[in-house]
């Protein structure tokens, strides 16, 4: 999908090429640990040892390959590497989000609230 | 409507802070939106406690007994508002402070510094977020998170999102047009302050798009609640 999105992109912007940084996969092999070892001082992470530390490089180099499907997809925004480069995407949404699942905002969307906001005017 | 606005140039938003690794996210969303809401009935901004949601707030959702706010495993940020009315408010960070783990239970009324008039919740609908955003101050907001893990800046938008809620967020502004470099593009946007510390994002807050051709991007239009606070008067 984002081959065909990258189209889609190319066909809407000819002008405009989509340069999503980080090159190939090779640059990214390439690149990846001297990257990793700036987020690691970046950051100050520290792993236990030392299988930690190549298990959270190869998350890392997962979360490059992320952020440039992402800058792919959303070239509004800047996507790379953040404080959480080194987690999978399931350890993100188990430590930093924590929405809990709602039936009752399914029925927002079919517009039943017991807490329904009067609708305001906005011309004006 | 004005174009722009932003919560933050009229002193109703507090610093950003950093949930850590526990999923109070629900807690920061509703004590951001105390916090104006308090501002606007007083005209004082207080920095409000997310660790008395964790350790205190085990409230159910009327409509679904088995779902309830569980700390570190998250709530919801309208269930809150409802332990708020029935508690009778909420202590300041100085006297409650964060400790981004689940706790004993340590409310004391008598601290009690910004308390709950009623909540509401925001219908589907940019132009009434953005009337209500103005009338009302900050709004406690869900989002799909999918592509904040790697987001750096700018406004995001991107082609394909999930509109399924799993972060609770502060709507704190809106924008006519952020510049986005790759697509040399205006897109209004939405402003949006997260709780993962200002070393993330544009200083801790994040940009999405919004307006009719992209409604209710990534979910962010379909779970917004307003909250007012009990004028000093009253108190």
């Amino acid at each position: 999908s984002a081959a065909a999105v990258a189209a889609a992109v190319d066909a809407e912007d000819p002008l405009i090429r989509q340069v999503v940084p980080g090159g190939d996969d090779n640059d990214l092999e390439l690149n990846a640990e001297s990257h990793f070892l700036s987020f690691v001082q970046r950051f100050g992470k520290s792993y236990k040892d030392a299988d930690e530390h190549a298990y959270r490089l190869s998350v890392f180099k997962d979360n490059l390959r992320r952020a440039r499907r992402h800058q792919l997809l959303d070239p509004s925004a800047e996507h790379g590497v953040t404080k959480f480069s080194d987690l999978t995407p399931a350890e993100f949404r188990r430590t930093y989000l924590g929405l809990r699942k709602s039936r009752r905002a399914l029925l927002r969307e079919l517009g039943e609230s017991a807490h329904e906001a009067p609708v305001l005017p906005t011309d004006g | 409507l004005p174009d722009d606005f932003d919560w933050r140039d009229h002193g109703a938003v507090g610093p950003v802070k950093n949930q850590g690794s526990c999923g109070s996210c629900w807690s920061f969303s509703a004590s951001g939106a105390l916090e104006g809401a308090h501002y606007l009935a007083t005209g004082k901004l207080e920095v409000l406690s997310e660790q008395q949601f964790v350790d205190c707030d085990h409230e159910c959702d009327s409509s679904e007994p088995d779902s309830c706010d569980s700390g570190c495993n998250g709530g919801l940020m309208t269930t809150a508002f409802s332990y708020l009315q029935k508690a009778g408010g909420l202590e300041s960070e100085k006297d409650y402070p964060y400790t981004g783990s689940d706790g004993k239970c340590k409310f004391d009324k008598s601290k009690i510094v910004a308390s709950v008039q009623n909540f509401s919740v925001v219908s589907v609908d940019e132009a009434q977020i953005s009337a209500n955003l103005i009338k009302h101050g900050p709004l406690a907001i869900g989002i799909n998170a999918a592509y904040m893990q790697t987001y750096i800046g700018g406004v995001s938008c991107p082609y394909i999102c999930g509109r399924h809620l799993d972060h609770g967020v502060l709507l704190v502004g809106y924008g006519a047009s952020g510049f986005a470099p790759i697509r040399l593009k205006d897109k209004p946007y939405w402003i949006i302050k997260n709780s993962w510390g200002e070393n993330w994002g544009e200083n801790g807050y994040y940009k999405i798009c919004r307006g009719s051709n992209v409604r209710n991007k990534c979910g962010v239009d379909s779970m917004v609640s307003t909250v007012s606070a009990v004028h000093a008067s009253k108190e």
